[in-house]
């Protein structure tokens, strides 16, 4: 049963890949029940991530924004900061596609801070970046430009032309 | 505008997101 879980999760990755996202769905949700049986928190969260990302591709941000809740929230409980930082950045991101930059923005701002924690500037750069897209949309146009700032600045730091 | 300014961002994770996979 343990090996149908990890097959099921393979599976689903493999279909991920080749861009059948209903398939791949169908799959991770297999994992999932899997995962849940046998109180395999670590698993759950792998599951509810590639099923996050999947309904992200089939448009569907809503279900992809509870599935990310659930990974976000699975991460806390297993203490893993990056795998938690990751999590408030797909939410930043998905909320923005739903148009609600209030929940972006915080979301981001989570991501900011565990970014920083853990000195990935990278992260950061892209927490700067998000940041100053969804003040725009909110037409906090200062508060845009600090990030955008904040974002060019770390961009020169690690030597991302791009 | 707002609408562009939006995607790029977005639109790199997406890219990233295209070929991740949290592995078994």
């Amino acid at each position: 049963r343990a090996a149908q879980g990890r097959t099921y999760g393979n599976l689903g990755n493999t279909y991920y890949l080749l861009g059948d996202f209903e398939s791949a769905i169908a799959a991770h949700e297999k994992r999932l029940l899997i995962a849940k049986e046998f109180g395999d928190k670590s698993a759950e969260r792998r599951a509810h991530c590639n099923l996050g990302n999947a309904h992200i591709f089939l448009g569907q941000f809503e279900t992809a924004a509870n599935h990310y809740k659930r990974t976000l929230q699975l991460a806390r409980l297993l203490k893993d900061r990056a795998v938690e930082a990751q999590a408030c950045y797909s939410l930043g991101n998905t909320y923005t596609l739903l148009q609600d930059y209030e929940r972006a923005i915080d979301y981001h701002l989570k991501h900011l801070v565990i970014a920083q924690d853990l000195k990935d500037c990278v992260g950061e750069g892209r927490a700067y970046w998000s940041l100053g897209n969804a003040h725009t949309a909110l037409g906090n146009h200062e508060q845009a430009m600090l990030f955008a700032e904040k974002h060019l600045e770390i961009a020169k730091r690690t030597g991302d032309k791009s | 505008r707002t609408q562009s300014l939006q995607v790029d961002s977005v639109q790199r994770w997406m890219d990233d997101l295209r070929h991740m996979t949290e592995v078994e």
